[in-house]
């Protein structure tokens, strides 16, 4: 299903950008 | 990635890290229904390309996410333990500031984690999208093989049939170039498809009225044939330019055009 597996790493995407994000925020600091 | 040389470049070290546990496992869930759905892919895909690339692909994601768990584990045993010591501080003197940094220890492999997961999503969807083009292209050359026919069509029977068997490929061409170009981000390349799939929309029922005069004239003594046939193969012929011009964009990306930088 394309559909799916689109959604999946769209998904994916934003956890990492979060994980990134958590990662920076401790950068910031 | 943008985000993780900005990250690469205004770290710390000295800083403890917090724990990463849950946005690590959230990634670590996303990773295994990704994984989960592309084996499916693979599994249920008849696109020799797509199972040969697509592992790959996969592999790469998987590994990435491994990475992070380790990294994760090792932060979470002692926040302050990552040895991210950088070159600067050891051998640039330091009048030079823009040097590139690499980052040693659990704050690489997370960085190098988050990257190997984005690149590997990212050519996992690119892997999986091109198999959709050549789908496309596929149902494109069905076409192209019937507008080659055209110009053997002599009786009206044969011409009900040749209708019969253009249309629903016709139809499913437009079908999915429409549902494509949407998708597209490229505005020239939306551009050039729409107007080539409505040169065929319109094209198609006139070479169809060319085809029936041809077959009329040869019924009645064939006065008139000669340029009746070239009316017909002019207008076959303008068909497949547009049809393959279709295949052509479909196939370009959008780093084929200077435009896009």
């Amino acid at each position: 299903d394309s559909g799916e597996m689109v959604r999946q790493a769209r998904i994916l995407a934003q956890a990492t950008a979060q994980l990134i994000q958590a990662i920076k925020g401790e950068a910031d600091t | 990635v943008d985000r993780l040389v900005i990250l690469h470049e205004e770290a710390e070290d000295g800083n403890a890290m917090p724990d990463l546990s849950r946005p690590v496992q959230a990634v670590s869930n996303a990773v295994a229904n990704l994984i989960k759905v592309g084996r499916d892919t693979i599994n249920s895909s008849d696109d020799p390309i797509l199972r040969q690339d697509m592992p790959g692909s996969l592999h790469r994601v998987e590994g990435a996410s491994r990475l992070l768990e380790d990294a994760c584990a090792m932060l979470k045993a002692d926040p302050y333990s990552q040895p991210a010591r950088y070159v600067r501080d050891l051998f640039v003197p330091h009048h030079q500031t823009s040097f590139s940094l690499p980052i040693f220890g659990n704050r690489k492999k997370l960085i190098d984690g988050a990257r190997g997961i984005l690149q590997g999503t990212s050519a996992l969807l690119l892997c999986f999208d091109e198999s959709e083009v050549r789908k496309i292209i596929r149902e494109c050359k069905k076409v192209l093989d019937y507008l080659a026919v055209a110009e053997v069509i002599e009786t009206m029977e044969d011409l009900v049939q040749f209708v019969k068997d253009l249309s629903p490929c016709l139809t499913k061409v437009s079908r999915e170039v429409d549902s494509r170009q949407k998708e597209l981000t490229h505005q020239v390349h939306r551009d050039i498809l729409i107007r080539c799939l409505d040169q065929v929309k319109t094209l198609a029922p006139i070479l169809i009225c060319s085809m029936k005069i041809f077959i009329q004239i040869i019924a009645q003594g064939g006065k008139g044939a000669e340029e009746a046939a070239e009316n017909r193969n002019y207008l076959a012929g303008r068909m497949t330019d547009e049809i393959t011009e279709i295949i052509r964009v479909l196939q370009l990306t959008t780093y084929d055009e200077d435009e896009w930088e």
